[in-house]
């Protein structure tokens, strides 16, 4: 069965994209078939992953056709097979365009709306065979947001150990228990990962011992957070990450010596094992 | 007059918050008189001034109150002057809070949905007597920076010197373009603020060359951005600056000796010597 991952995390500018689109070619890399989806309207787990949004090379279909395809037609069942896009060997990528931004407000009122992204993959053989499908989402807890939480069995929330991330926490996890009340009752929270992580700062200490507490104290709830762990070791700040995408390249393509490639390949083995487990 | 300047960018996490928060401190302590507005349902902004945006201690009204007053209401003129919080002697803020998060569908079908704003602050006496308004803007082109806009003379775009960042001007300026035409012909793009600035890395000197030889081939231009410049000396990366928030404080009251509180100074100094002029 296929192991369905939302990254998600409302905080802008946290790790969200680097994560999945380096987690995502550690494990294709070690002969995982992987699947990533892009519902960022800024599309830029496409452009990391080399592949052009919008313009002359953009590709004909997008993650906006699945989720405005009328569920009723014949073409439902269809559609996301032919919006795949193979990146890399073993990695599969569906990829987001600017008029995604648009989506919220053109199925307002449509019913199902928040299942659109669930439904399709549902009818969707090629997703049937991934091993993982890794979801990357915008920074919002809007539909688009909703659907990754409604397709998905897990989250995992990408942070930056940082006063202003740590806010937004509280409220994420409350979207998720909304989601999984209403929606989804599989959907659990597996772990945060911090990302862009500067140990040696007090700030960074003080923010990881308060989400320890915090998740300590839900152990014992019926919440979907109440296995949340933080992923040991985090992921450093490391300037190659975010000059790998520019040449649309994971950083194992870029530097696969580089510190940010270790913590991304650790990254990807934990899941991995996590996974053989079950 | 009032000079109101939008502060906005849909790539998430780039400084948008922090620079408005601590150019608005600066700004008050050299004696001006300012507003700052949070249009962002994370409400970071209010956090960072000190103020609690939800729970018992939160302010009565929020931006979110003045956007969905009724404009042909008696009430209109008033919400907006009752909504204003002191943060500092010479600063004020109109606090954000999650409702905000459901503006976009709850203006969805109302008309002048984008110029509510606009239209509030020109009922407000108070917002008539600012030096400086700021406007904080969430992470996304939708309903809330298009207010933004609409009611900005000026925009300057914060931004971190990485790939991902830079490909969303293109996008951001389109944007600014659709409401100069088709709502705010006042609006002009100022600049562009380089925040978490790491100097000594090869991709800042990139992407700045890049920004730079952009703009300069838009002078000649009947566009918004035509006097566009990167503000220099960027906004190096400070771990103060990110501690701050914490404590509710500006860089200013918690570290005036920093490098963060000596950028932000000189940024601040920048943006009133260049009004002093006009
Ligand atoms: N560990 C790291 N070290 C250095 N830079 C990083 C690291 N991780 C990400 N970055 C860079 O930081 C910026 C933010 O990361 P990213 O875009 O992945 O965050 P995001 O949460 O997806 O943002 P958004 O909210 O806009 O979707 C990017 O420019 C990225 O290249
Ligand atoms: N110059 C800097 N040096 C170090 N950290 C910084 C700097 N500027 C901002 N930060 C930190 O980086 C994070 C992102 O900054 P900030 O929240 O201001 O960005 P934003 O664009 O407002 O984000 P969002 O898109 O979520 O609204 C915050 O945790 C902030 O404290
Ligand atoms: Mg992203
Ligand atoms: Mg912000």
């Amino acid at each position: 069965m296929t192991r369905t991952i939302a990254f998600l995390n409302q905080k802008g500018g946290v790790g969200k994209t680097t994560t999945v689109a380096n987690v995502a070619a550690a494990m294709a890399a070690a002969g995982r078939s992987v699947g990533v989806i892009d519902l960022d309207p800024q599309a830029h787990l496409t452009l990391h992953l080399g592949i052009e949004p919008d313009g002359n090379n953009a590709p004909e279909q997008s993650v906006y056709d699945v989720l405005t395809e009328q569920p009723s037609s014949d073409g439902f069942a269809t559609v996301a097979d032919s919006t795949w896009i193979e990146a890399a060997p073993n990695l599969m990528v569906m990829p987001s365009e600017v008029d995604l931004a648009a989506v919220e407000v053109e199925l307002a009122d449509q019913p199902g709306r928040t299942r659109r992204l669930a439904d399709a993959l549902r009818h969707s053989e090629i997703a049937q065979c991934f091993d993982f499908l890794l979801l990357d989402c915008p920074p919002s807890l809007g539909l688009l947001t909703v659907n990754a939480l409604a397709a998905a069995r897990e989250v995992i929330v990408p942070m930056q150990a940082h006063f202003l991330a740590l806010q937004g926490v509280a409220r994420l996890l409350k979207t998720v228990g909304m989601v999984f009340e209403q929606v989804n009752p599989k959907l659990q929270v597996t772990g945060v990962v911090l990302c862009m992580f500067e140990g040696q700062t007090r700030l960074a200490a003080e923010v990881v011992e308060n989400l320890e507490t915090f998740f300590a104290g839900e152990r014992e709830k019926e919440v979907p957070w109440r296995n949340c762990r933080v992923f040991k070791p985090p992921i450093r700040r490391n300037i190659k990450l975010a000059e790998a995408p520019s040449f649309g390249q994971s950083i194992l393509e870029y530097d696969a010596s580089c510190p940010g490639a270790q913590d991304y390949t650790d990254l990807a083995q934990t899941l991995m094992r996590q996974w053989d487990k079950f």
